[in-house]
Formats: C-alpha cells, structure tokens, sequence
C-alpha cells in the first residue's frame, strides 16, 4: 500500500545542504504494524511528512494505493490525505484558536456527515482517549498530555485506513501511555495500518517491525522479535 | 531553598472549577536532585509553573531562598526568576523567528556579560546538548529533539541555580537522553539544585527523590530507591 522508491529529501540552510533523507526505500503492506526508530535528527519526522503527503520529497518517487503521489497536484494530494491519512503530529499543532472538540471535528467536514453526527462522533473520539471532561478546553488550557490525546483522537475521528503517529506516547505517563497503545492495538485488528515513531522500546514492542534510522538512511528492518 | 505552603491553583472554564494544585506542602533544600512524576493532567507542570514564579499560585505561600514570592511584584519576581532559576518547558517555547544561537544568548541579556562573551557562551551551551552544526537553524529548520535540546541549553546557560525541567528527554532517543541526564548529574555534582518532570522510570533513576502526583496532590515523597 506504500512504496518509496530511492526517497531523498534536501534543505538548505544558508550555505548549507542538510540531507534529511538519503536515498530511502521502504515498503509496507496493508494492515502492517511499524516502529520507526532512531537517533535526533536521523530523518524520522521528515519520513513520515513524506508518508503523509504533507511534504513532497526533492527526488524518488512515493506511490501509495498505486498511485504516484509524486506527480499529484496539491488539490488531489489533498483529497488523498484527508480520505486515507490520519496523522498525529510531534508537536500537536492544534488550532489555539479552537476547543478540543473542534478540533477533532475538523476531519470530519471532508466527510459527508452533517454538523450532528461530526459531534458525535469527535466527542466518541475525546472519549476513548479520556477527554470528555476536557472537551470544551482550548488548547492551552489543557495539559502537555491532553493535547497528545486531542491530537490522537483527530488522527483518529475520520477512521482513515493508514494512522502515522510521530511520538504519540512523547508527553504521556505508562498508565495513559498503555490505554493509547491498547486502543492502537485495536485498530490495527480491525484492519488499519499503523506506523508510529518511537523512542521507547516498550512502545516498538507493540508494532510487528521495527524500522531504524541514522542520517536520512534505512539502517535496519527487523521484525519486532529480532530487533 | 523552596518551601510550598498549602499552594492552590484553581482555573475556570466556563462555569467549571479546576484544581489543577489542590493544597501542595514541599520543601526542596539546597543542591538536591528530584524528580516528579504523575499521570496526565495531575498537576506537574502547574507546580512547575509555581515553582519558577512564571504563575502565582491561587491560595498559599511560596518561600524561595526565604523571600516570600506571593508578596512580590512582578518586576522583582522577573528578577528572582532570571537571576535564579533556569526553565525547559514541556513545549519549548523558542522563539520562533530567531536562530538557536540567539534563543540561547537570550537569558544573558540579564546578565552583565559583553555581547562577545555571550555568544561564547550561548556557543558552548549548544555545543553541549550537541547542536553546534544546527546553530543558525531556526525551530521550524530543527528536529523536535533538536528543539528540546536549545530549550534545554537555554535553560543552562546562564548557569542557574535551580534548574526546572519540565519532561527534558520527552523527545530523545535514549542514547541523546543519556547524554543530557549525564550533563545533569554533572550539574548536580556541581551543586546545582535540580527538579525534572518525566513519565519515565529510567529517567527518575538519576534523581535521589521522587515526587509522585495525582489529582493536584502530592501522593507520595520518597527516596527514589524506596519509590
Ligand atoms: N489554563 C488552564 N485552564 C484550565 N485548565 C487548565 C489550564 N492549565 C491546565 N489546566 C488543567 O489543569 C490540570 C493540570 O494540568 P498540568 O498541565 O499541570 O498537568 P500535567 O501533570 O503537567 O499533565 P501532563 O503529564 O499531561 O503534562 C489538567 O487537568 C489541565 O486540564
Ligand atoms: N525545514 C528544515 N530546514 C533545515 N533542516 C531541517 C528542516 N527540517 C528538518 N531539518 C533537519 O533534518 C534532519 C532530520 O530532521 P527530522 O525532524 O526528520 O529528525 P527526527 O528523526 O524526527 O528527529 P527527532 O527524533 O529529534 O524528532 C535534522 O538534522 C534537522 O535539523
Ligand atoms: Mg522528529
Ligand atoms: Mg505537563
């Protein structure tokens, strides 16, 4: 379901070139579980905007459901996101603006629910991460870890068929940590494909394959016995 | 050093209370090491805010090296704050339109040094967190433990006496967070007073006591080999 092909991503700096990703093959079947693990700065971040086609890579090309993503124009790469993706960010990027319910409607309006059943639905969401006390706070009115979980349940809400999860336990104590990677498991034996990065092992226990990277670079892909 | 009488610290939202502190008692001496731990949303980084007088608590008294806070204005509070304490927050909060190297030259600007001798410094902190090839990168041109790490070199460089750190390895692999909790015990060694917030036990292992909260209260105080 995803296939990168020679993967490369370049930034520049100044003066300075910065090969985020160098050269990265990677292929995962539907229903997959993956850790994605490895060093500050080895690229994991920057994979998975290039998995969710928030970003386009500077060479290689992506083709996911067997489609080139890489010749998309941004309107359709759109679609493709908000139909397939549902992606959980390293720093959140919640809307300040917007109560938490809210945000996780926000999905939902590609979807062809009425305004009723995207509320319904996004309080669910809030409450199978343990918000409904906390729905109608704005971001910064809530807790490092409440905001994780808001930003899990809008991952969350439109039911996408791929979830990309960036350090979803980052800000997370072992108890709340647990219920998330319970409700992980869960999805992931109702069909959906799951890649999430980690730097914990506990939590890369729970994937099937463990993915590390160093430098931009695929080092070793292991399943999640052997590494 | 810190001494926390009966502290308060109630929100609303809406017509609802939150005791986000429920009656706090703490005394932390001199040169200690502690660490505090908790589930999502008990309270943590509200103490932590209290403690490094970024917050006035609702009810209660702060004592810290004997001046009573609570009593202070806020420009003399900025003062104890840029004089005393050094602060890593959960979510960094860098400036977003200036490069590492001067996110860390900020808290100098209090200090009596030269503008020489405060890059010089700001250099070598960025160095030690390992970030001296990323010091003309801004936060959007830096990976999220690349951001926790100038957070971190910021808090340090003006050579605090009290260091407040609010989940510092949140977003480290575990041989960059080894590198950090090794500086910290350095810093300890050296005299400094340190309190870090994490969800994790192998990280509360390098403290001597630790703080477990729950629901605003302090539930237990131990020595982190009784915890
Ligand atoms: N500005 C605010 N307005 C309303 N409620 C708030 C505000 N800030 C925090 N809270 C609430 O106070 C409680 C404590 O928040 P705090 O940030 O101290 O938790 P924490 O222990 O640091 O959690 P985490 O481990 O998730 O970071 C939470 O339930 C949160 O929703
Ligand atoms: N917009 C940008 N401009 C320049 N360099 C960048 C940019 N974004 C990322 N980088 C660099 O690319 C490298 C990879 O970044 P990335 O965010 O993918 O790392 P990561 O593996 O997610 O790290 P972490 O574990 O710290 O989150 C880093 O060295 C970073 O400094
Ligand atoms: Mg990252
Ligand atoms: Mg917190």
């Amino acid at each position: 379901v995803i296939q990168l092909d020679n993967i490369t991503k370049v930034y520049k700096v100044g003066d300075e070139t910065i090969r985020a990703l160098d050269g990265v093959n990677l292929e995962v079947g539907p229903n997959e579980y993956v850790a994605v693990m490895g060093t500050s700065g080895s690229g994991k971040s920057t994979l998975m905007t290039i998995l969710g086609c928030l970003d386009r890579p500077t060479a290689g090309t992506y083709l996911l459901d067997g489609k080139l993503t890489t010749r998309m124009g941004s309107a359709a790469l759109a679609r493709v996101r908000n139909e397939r993706i549902g992606f959980v960010f390293q720093s959140f990027e919640l809307l300040p603006r917007f109560t938490a319910l809210k945000n996780v409607e926000l999905p939902l309006i590609y979807s062809r629910s009425g305004w009723w059943n995207r509320r319904k639905r996004a309080k669910a969401a809030l409450e199978t991460v343990g918000l409904g006390p906390r729905m109608r706070h704005r971001p910064n009115q809530l807790s490092g870890g409440q905001r994780q979980r808001v930003a899990i349940a809008r991952a969350l809400v439109a039911r996408p068929a791929i979830l990309l999860a960036d350090e979803p336990t980052g800000n997370l104590d072992s108890a709340t940590s647990d219920e998330i990677l319970g409700l992980f498991d869960q999805l992931h034996t109702s069909g959906q494909t799951i890649i999430l990065v980690t730097h914990e092992a506990d939590v890369a226990r729970h994937a099937r394959r463990v993915i590390r990277m160093k430098d931009g670079k695929i080092r070793s892909d292991l399943g999640s016995q052997e590494d």
